[in-house]
């Protein structure tokens, strides 16, 4: 960093000096006394001389304290110990950060303040990159996870001063914890997410904050966590360390899912798209979230009349852009003007004839890696794309979506190819992105309920059938929760005799598995 | 039928594997989610008590900040003051309160130690705190039982409540 | 199979994994009282 000569020494002597004032009795309400002394002795040394130095400055306080908080750890015997002497210095710089962002600039200026939280909080994440990268499996999260979280508490504290520019500080830490996210600070993903799932964290991002501005960055920083998990979770066996954070996130999750439950049906989609498939119980989850007005009819009632519930036209809120994902622009191009036109029919026979190859140039396949074969996301967004455009153009004939008005149209022609020509995994992963939409009462899950009926009543082979089942019966009998949509789903086709479900040999191809059907049959007939 | 994972077969592979190693298809069954320690049912919000991913327990009352007027903030000028904790020194009534405020905590354990230590005894069964009715001779005692009248302590009334028993003492909780 | 990427990421966090935060971590310093999870007997109140 070749600092100017004798700035680390006169750096690190204020830093001492500074936590020492702030400890003193005599400190002042907020340390206010002792900052004011503070400040004139920071002007003295001439370190809050240029924007550069001040940088410098914050770099390496930030190193003094983390290298304090090593050799506490290295030294101190227990965790208490550690942590009071560490701390010590921790809170104390913490302090002083956050009083000079709030006296930064003239006091209803924020925008000097954000700046100049935004490059303290850019000088925290770098030292930690670099102190990872440097310490590899010697790394501690200690002293960053303390200086973030305490700074947030400081600008969260209902100050005037820190109304003012809140969603910006929102913002900052967001942005911080973004770069900081587990896949590339893997080292710091406990603390992360620690400070991600904090009940100020959360209850500032996704209640206080007006009109939910908040929830889009905090929906980023659930994907990132998601993401990284996403490869460890494909695992049949998952280690300590992957187990411990799968936990953690499913506590997150049950937190989210009772006091915010709009928020995982606005992001459900996004969610879905970054989960493995083999993460069902997870998945459930958020699917099985519900608007907090919505009363659910109980699912195993006989003769519930689905399409007769009030909220069953309405279409849930999607705040992914899922139809921007059909890539390339052509491909979508393609689409619209079959979905419209119906044809060419080639567009259908090059799903249908070239499917696997013809799939690859539609992007649809990514890399030969098992598992890898398909892109998940633009088979999800095609799915949920075709979905909704087939759902406007029923709803503007006035119909409602039923095995009737869904079948002999361009969008189940699509579906259809779909079903019939991909390979036993592209069929699974495009069963789970219809499955992926049987949630609480809506258009979509009227929809997409009745086009899995629809392909299963239609199927010219039994093993679209067997297929169907498998992604609906794993869904079911993993725990609890379980998604309206899917009960509702599982029932009418053991219960319609339409399907002739139970004449099926995949049915009855083990013990276990007949044994499985009577007992949900039982309890929903 | 489909030979291979995506199907049929590849589910009852899931199920029997399952039934000789649940910890190979956690996430696949899943585990049951209302013993991670949230309670599920509460008409609250969780998020306010919420103790982290990785605590088994929320929040105390006593963990949670609330921004109250500075001048109530007397720790910083008391704290070198104040005696250190000695539940030695404390009434019943104190070590009740921190019994069951202070859940899922090392202090529930120590107020359990020192009730214990002063006659009290857990009952793992009625989940209740007893101890014998001074003055009042046992009806039956045996090497395995007794029988009398006891003060059992209500938390939901705070207060305690006289009652006769057949106390079993496998039932009663040994020195926490 | 995990990337090597992937793999690097797992040592990182299984070293992580044996210096988990502490409650007290995200938490204003106590002196009285701080927060110590303990594993209590389940017939204990939990709640």
């Amino acid at each position: 960093y070749d600092d100017p000569h004798g700035l680390p020494e006169k750096t690190e002597y204020l830093l001492q000096e500074w936590v020492a004032m702030y400890h003193l009795p005599n400190a002042g309400r907020d340390s206010s006394k002792a900052f004011g002394h503070f400040v004139t002795q920071m002007s003295l040394h001439g370190v809050l001389k240029t924007d550069d130095l001040i940088t410098r400055f914050f770099r390496l306080c930030t190193q003094f304290c983390v290298d304090i908080s090593y050799r506490a750890l290295a030294s101190e015997p227990t965790a208490d110990l550690i942590r009071s002497k560490a701390f010590h210095t921790l809170d104390a710089y913490v302090r002083l950060i956050a009083l000079l962002i709030k006296h930064s600039g003239d006091a209803n200026n924020g925008v000097t303040k954000v700046n100049l939280l935004n490059k303290v909080l850019g000088i925290v994440a770098g030292v930690l990159l670099q102190d990872q990268e440097v310490r590899g499996a010697e790394f501690q999260q200690l002293a960053y996870h303390r200086i973030l979280i305490m700074l947030f508490l400081e600008l969260n504290a209902p100050e005037q001063v820190l109304d003012s520019i809140n969603f910006q500080v929102l913002t900052a830490f967001c942005h911080t914890l973004h770069i900081l996210r587990p896949a590339k600070a893997p080292g710091f993903a406990y603390a992360w997410l620690e400070i991600v799932s904090h009940r100020v964290f959360i209850g500032r991002l996704l209640s206080i904050t007006p009109q939910q501005k908040g929830w889009g960055m905090y929906a980023q920083l659930l994907i990132d966590l998601f993401k990284f998990l996403a490869p460890f979770l494909r695992n049949a066996e998952l280690s300590k360390p992957v187990s411990m954070l799968y936990k953690g996130t499913l506590r997150v999750l049950l937190v989210l899912l009772h006091d915010f439950p709009e928020f995982l049906c606005d992001y459900h989609y996004g969610f879905c798209d970054v989960i493995p498939p083999n993460c069902i119980q997870m998945r459930n989850l958020i699917l099985s979230a519900f608007p907090r007005n919505m009363r659910l009819p109980d699912p195993f009632t006989p003769n519930l009349k689905v399409d007769m519930l009030p909220e069953i036209s309405h279409a849930p809120r999607v705040l992914t852009h899922f139809a921007a994902m059909i890539q390339p622009p052509t491909l979508k191009k393609d689409l619209d003007s079959y979905l419209k036109t119906r044809g060419p029919v080639t567009f259908l026979s090059e799903l249908r004839s070239v499917v696997q190859v013809h799939v690859s140039s539609m992007n649809l396949h990514v890399s030969p890696e098992p598992g890898m074969h398909y892109n998940l996301p633009l088979l999800n967004a095609l799915v949920l794309y075709v979905g909704t455009q087939a759902i406007q153009s029923i709803q503007t004939k006035g119909l409602s979506p039923s095995m009737a008005t869904i079948g002999h149209s361009s969008y189940m022609d699509i579906f259809q190819s779909l079903a019939v020509n991909l390979d036993t995994e592209g069929r699974y992963l495009f069963i789970n992105a219809i499955a992926n939409q049987l949630r609480y009462p809506n258009s979509h899950t009227h929809y997409f309920s009745c086009v899995l009926l629809c392909l299963f009543a239609e199927a010219n082979s039994e093993a679209i059938q067997e297929q169907i089942t498998r992604v609906l019966l794993e869904r079911l009998i993993v725990n609890r929760p379980h998604p309206w949509g899917l009960l509702i789903t599982f029932i009418e086709l053991i219960k319609n005799p339409v399907f002739k479900f139970w004449n099926h040999e995949f049915v009855h191809c083990a013990p276990e598995i007949e044994k499985l059907f009577e007992s949900v049959a039982r309890s929903c007939m | 039928m489909v030979a291979d994972q995506f199907g049929m077969a590849g589910l009852l592979t899931f199920i029997r594997v399952a039934e000789s190693d649940s910890n190979l298809v956690s996430l696949a069954l899943g585990s049951d989610l209302t013993t991670l320690g949230l309670n599920l049912n509460s008409p609250e919000p969780l998020y306010n008590n919420f103790g982290g991913p990785w605590a088994e327990n929320p929040c105390r009352p006593q963990d949670i900040d609330f921004h109250v007027p500075p001048e109530y903030l007397t720790n910083a000028v008391i704290r070198d003051k104040l005696a250190p904790v000695k539940l030695n020194r404390y009434q019943e009534d104190l070590l009740f309160y921190l019994f069951y405020t202070n859940v899922g905590d090392t202090m529930q354990l120590a107020a359990s130690l020192e009730l214990y230590n002063r006659d009290w005894r857990y009952h793992k069964e009625e989940r209740l705190w007893i101890t014998r009715v001074p003055g009042m001779p046992l009806m039956e005692k045996t090497g395995t039982y007794e029988r009398g009248t006891y003060y059992c302590f209500d938390p939901n009334n705070w207060r305690k409540v006289a009652k006769e028993m057949f106390v079993e003492y496998e039932r009663l909780e040994d020195r926490p | 199979a995990l990337s090597k990427e992937q793999q690097i990421q797992h040592q990182s966090l299984e070293a992580a994994f044996y210096h988990m935060p502490h409650p007290s971590d995200s938490e204003r310093l106590r002196h009285y009282l701080p927060r110590s999870p303990y594993m209590t007997p389940p017939y204990y109140p939990q709640s």
